[in-house]
Formats: structure tokens, C-alpha cells, sequence
């Protein structure tokens, strides 16, 4: 555990708790994705399959716990309490194009061979894209509320933080997961135009809205 | 576990 790896994770669980928030607050899903968050009840329920197989530490299983537990209490508020919000019009992107792909990336590019592993690998491949039908969303919409864009913002320092704590970990252990790493670089150059937005616009009190 | 090694990360 490095500075990097805590701040990333920490990262991660506060867009979570901003986007629970949100919602809960507010009483409307309106402007997020139910699509992206189904990606990822199901990236995190293909990664954590090893919470019954190994053990790193209480703190790895307090964090895989509460990524799953969170991800479908999300599932729950868009598709089921506050169903009447969700704005299915605008997140029309084909999840298919992104699972299969995903997973045949994972059989063919793997460290092992067997059915935990492979499903580990997919899982890192898809969440690398994950986020792909809420960008598609706010670009379809042509804005995001300001609250919406702190936790893409959030969500999206997560990973880059993660590169820092790789680079980390190969200069200080020798350790390192080409997986992970290309993944990783894929998922955070995705939000760079997001990044931008959010630095010249947001944090400047203006609204996420794209150029016509 | 060689596993174990490779995935210390959330």
C-alpha cells in the first residue's frame, strides 16, 4: 500500500458515495447512465469472485465488499426506486459492443488459462471502457449537471492515480501487471477530453455543457 | 499462491 494506491481507492469510493448521494438526494437518476453502472456491478462481481478463493487483507475485502454492495444498491435505485427518472432515451449504448469484445480480449490476452483468471482479465478489459454509455450519455445530452461531473471526475482520477501507484510499485518492488497498466492507461486516456472539460469549465463555476 | 501475488489490488 502506497500513497498513490490509497488516494486512487479513496478516490473511487467517494465518486460511489457522490453518486448514491445524488441520487438518494435529489430522487432522480436523470443524467447517469444505468448501462455504465451495470458494467460495472458486473466488473466488480467478475473481479471479486476471489473473495471466497484468497485472502490479501481486511482491508482488500472491506473495499471488495463495499464496491459490490454499492454497485447493485445503484442498479436498485435506477432500474427499480427511482425507475420513473432514469432517462433510458438518451442511454441507448449497445453494451454488447463492449462485453464481447471484452471477454474475448480475455481468453485470447491472459497470465493463466483457468476460469477465475480469465474472468479477472475480462473484468479489468471491461472496466477499462466501462464508463463508455455515460460519456455517450452526457455527449448525447450535450451537458452534465455539475454534480454528475465531480463524480466522473472522481471516478476517473481513480485509475490515474492507479498508474502512479504502478509506476511506484515497479520502481520500489519490481512489481508490475502489463494487464493492468495497458488497461489502466486505456481507462484514464477515456476520460482526458472529460478532464479537460471539468478543469476549464467546472471548476470554474460554470456548467459541463459541449460545443454545438 | 502465485494468484495471490498478482492480484493484491482493487
Amino acid at each position: 500500500m502506497n500513497i498513490f494506491r490509497l488516494t486512487g481507492d479513496l478516490a473511487h469510493l467517494i465518486a460511489i458515495i457522490i453518486l448514491l448521494h445524488k441520487i438518494w438526494k435529489s430522487r432522480s437518476c436523470a443524467g447517469i447512465s444505468g448501462k455504465s453502472q451495470v458494467l460495472f456491478a458486473l466488473v466488480y462481481t467478475t473481479r471479486y469472485l476471489d473473495l471466497v478463493t484468497s485472502y490479501v487483507s481486511i482491508y482488500n475485502t472491506f473495499m471488495k465488499f463495499v464496491f459490490l454492495a454499492t454497485s447493485y444498491a445503484t442498479i436498485y435505485l435506477i432500474y427499480v426506486k427511482f425507475k420513473a427518472t432514469y432517462d433510458h432515451n438518451h442511454d441507448t449504448f449497445r453494451i454488447e459492443f463492449l462485453i464481447l469484445p471484452s471477454l474475448a480480449l480475455a481468453l485470447l490476452i491472459n497470465h493463466y488459462f483457468n476460469f477465475l483468471e480469465v474472468l479477472w482479465t475480462f473484468s479489468i478489459y471491461l472496466e477499462s471502457v466501462a464508463i463508455l454509455p455515460q460519456l455517450f450519455m452526457v455527449s448525447k445530452t450535450g451537458e452534465a449537471e455539475s454534480i454528475t461531473s465531480h463524480y466522473l471526475f472522481a471516478l476517473g482520477s481513480y485509475r490515474a492515480l492507479y498508474i502512479l501507484n504502478w509506476i511506484y510499485r515497479y520502481a520500489t518492488e519490481g512489481h508490475y501487471d502489463l494487464i493492468a497498466i495497458v488497461a489502466g492507461v486505456v481507462q484514464t486516456v477515456l476520460y482526458c477530453d472529460f478532464f479537460y472539460l471539468y478543469i476549464t469549465k467546472v471548476l470554474k463555476g460554470k456548467k459541463l455543457q459541449l460545443p454545438a | 499462491d502465485v494468484r495471490d501475488e498478482l492480484h493484491d489490488e482493487l
